[in-house]
């Protein structure tokens, strides 16, 4: 393994180690395959024998990277303590998701057992839960005025409802109460 | 709201200091709140009008109105160069030019290529009449049949020594340019690439800095086909466009030389690397992946406002109906999303950083990083812009059918991150590139990783 940290649910060193685990083997195995082609068949053919495992590679190598420069950027930056546990949260919930959405590559690769699965799976509605009453303050993190949202549904107050009759409004179908078109003939009369 | 009051009385955390977070620090945060007041309360800006009811050509002159006045704003409060396409990213873009903007490749593409490919000479040739608004352009690279592919690129640049210019042709219809943001009525000139022939040999895509329309009448130049190629899922007033050409004419200044040449008598020079032609695509790359994410942090806001506003169920002992953000799969739909938003900004932005500093070291000889910026380039595109596409449409699905409608936004962000994951290189084929990458490295036919090389658990 390319980081022998063991896998337990609940550390993220140890989910960023799995992730490095898939990105390593995903990438090995197809580079191996290659190989084995490049000698029974052209470079072409090789390549495109491996197209799909190719790509699954590139992906896996790009999560080893986000996780590992977020890891980075969280043990550098100098926030308060309350910021720290924050995005501690917030990266534990972009790991548990990450290995839910691919729990086939790590029990192949990242070494996770079926049995470490599960327990990802209910570690991540915890942690959801948990999530869940910072929600608004850390979208209103994103500092962004209404006009720059400029949504119905996203506005700082709420008020939803109101935004969408008004924008009803607007519709051009709505500027005569009978359109048009209703004084043409109707299909009884044609 | 009484419900989204509830949620704001006590925040576990500084939301002043979260927010320094994610902009980088304090400094980043007053500057991007100057900028947005300045955008915000322009004269011209500031009004805006509904423009789901107007016709395709009524939205581009819209757009292209208000994406004129950001460009005056931007020389009137002489901004740096390299912090356009910062102030030019989703958030603000979206508000100025909310169907998409006609100068946005000017702006991201075209002012960097001549930076980073014009040789000295070229960039002061050029970059006054570029500043003044004189010259409008765009980079034509794709064409109709041939996308990311590049070294399949069919049009062509003869070198003639005699008249000292370069022969520019599309062979047919095939070769089409077609695509490039702001080539349909917008731009006079273009950065075309083109492969380049010399003493009869190809030597590969070089740029070309191509006059296309005359700058006084605004009219096609001789041999020019130009127009504007119709609508599309989203972004709609990119004025995206096609351009062939007849045998026309360069001059041989106008091919862009700071990383190869061709002499007067017709001799070649190499590039000092054979990427060194891509920065400006490693450079928009990196810049989509962090626009992209910042089309998601919107579509996250909506989303957690309108779930915890919306109430649905059988009322509970209080009488009230449950907020939907209560139940799990709600839960499950939206915050993973918000995490993301966190981690995929942080770690673009390291990816930004790096860029700087191997920029810097290209421009000094070194281009010993190059290769892996390309390769991590290549990828984190990819990746953030097929994340934050399915993201923001599960984020949409959160939303009901209120989601479905236009006014929630929420489809023209789907549109606008899902178009990042087909634009300027598409998802398989750049992934593809940085697969190659790997599997050189792991089969130890490349120059063994710098130390801190993200491809360094590949060689142990």
């Amino acid at each position: 393994p390319a980081d022998d940290t063991p896998f337990a649910v609940g550390s993220p060193a140890a989910y960023v180690a799995a992730v490095g685990r898939v990105a390593r083997g995903r990438v090995t195995e197809v580079a191996a395959a290659l190989q084995a082609d490049r000698q029974t068949m052209p470079e072409p053919d090789a390549w495109n024998q491996s197209l799909v495992q190719l790509v699954a590679a590139a992906l896996a190598h790009g999560r080893y990277f986000v996780v590992r420069e977020f890891a980075e950027v969280v043990s550098q930056q100098s926030s308060s303590r309350a910021i720290q546990q924050m995005l501690e949260l917030l990266f534990s919930v972009y790991l548990a998701h990450a290995v839910s959405r691919a729990e086939g590559d790590f029990i192949t690769y990242g070494g996770l057992t079926p049995s470490d699965i599960r327990l990802n799976r209910r570690h991540l509605l915890r942690l959801l839960a948990e999530l869940r009453p910072h929600m608004i303050p850390l979208t209103d993190a994103f500092d962004l005025p209404d006009r720059l949202i400029n949504s119905t549904l996203g506005a700082w107050d709420g008020d939803v409802y109101r935004r969408m009759f008004e924008q009803a409004s607007h519709s051009p179908l709505n500027t005569d109460e009978v359109p048009a078109s209703f004084h043409q003939a109707m299909r009884s009369k044609l | 709201h009484p419900d989204l009051a509830v949620e704001r009385a006590s925040p576990a955390f500084d939301i002043e200091e979260m927010t320094n977070f994610v902009d980088g620090g304090k400094d980043k945060t007053e500057m991007k709140r100057n900028t947005w007041s300045k955008v915000l309360n322009h004269p011209e800006l500031r009004n805006t009008k509904a423009t789901e009811y107007m016709s395709h050509e009524e939205k581009y002159r819209y757009n292209l109105s208000r994406a004129t006045a950001m460009l005056k704003l931007i020389d009137e409060e002489g901004m740096d160069v390299n912090e356009i396409s910062k102030v030019m990213s989703h958030t603000v873009s979206g508000f100025t030019t909310p169907d998409g903007n006609p100068l946005a490749v000017h702006q991201v593409m075209f002012v960097p290529t001549l930076m980073n490919q014009a040789d000295d000479e070229q960039v002061s040739r050029w970059l006054g009449d570029v500043f003044n608004g004189t010259i409008v352009g765009t980079y034509a690279q794709t064409e109709l049949s041939h996308g990311t592919f590049v070294r399949g690129l069919r049009t062509t640049a003869t070198y003639d020594p005699a008249s000292r210019t370069f022969d520019l042709h599309t062979p047919d219809v095939s070769a089409a340019k077609w695509w490039p943001g702001g080539l349909g009525t917008t731009a006079n000139h273009a950065v075309v690439m083109a492969q380049l022939y010399t003493d009869g040999q190809p030597r590969g895509i070089h740029p070309f800095m191509v006059a296309i329309r005359d700058r006084e009448t605004h009219r096609p130049l001789p041999g020019i086909t130009v127009g504007e190629i119709g609508p599309k899922l989203g972004q709609n007033t990119l004025n995206n466009g096609y351009l062939l050409f007849d045998h026309v004419k360069v001059p041989r200044e106008n091919m862009l030389m700071r990383n190869a040449r061709v002499n007067e008598d017709g001799s070649y020079t190499k590039p000092s690397h054979q990427k060194a032609s891509y920065g400006t695509m490693v450079f928009t790359r990196v810049a989509i992946a962090l626009d992209t994410v910042d089309a998601l942090q919107i579509a996250a806001t909506i989303a957690a406002r309108y779930s915890i506003v919306r109430r649905q169920g059988e009322p509970r002992d209080d009488g009230q109906e449950p907020q939907i953000i209560d139940y799990q799969t709600q839960q499950l739909k939206v915050l993973p999303h918000i995490a993301a938003c966190y981690v995929l900004r942080a770690s673009t932005a390291r990816l930004w950083e790096h860029h700087t500093h191997v920029t810097s070291e290209v421009r000094g000889g070194d281009t010993a990083l190059l290769p892996e910026l390309h390769a991590t380039a290549c990828c984190l595109k990819a990746l953030v812009t097929q994340d934050c596409s399915e993201a923001i449409e599960a984020l949409r699905l959160s939303c009901g059918g209120h989601g479905y409608m236009t006014a929630s936004r929420l489809p023209a962000l789907y549109a606008y991150a899902t178009a990042g994951a087909t634009y300027e290189g598409e998802n398989t084929v750049l992934l593809l590139q940085t697969a190659r990458y790997l599997v050189k490295q792991a089969g130890g036919s490349h120059a063994p990783p710098a130390a801190g090389s993200a491809v360094t658990y590949l060689s142990r």
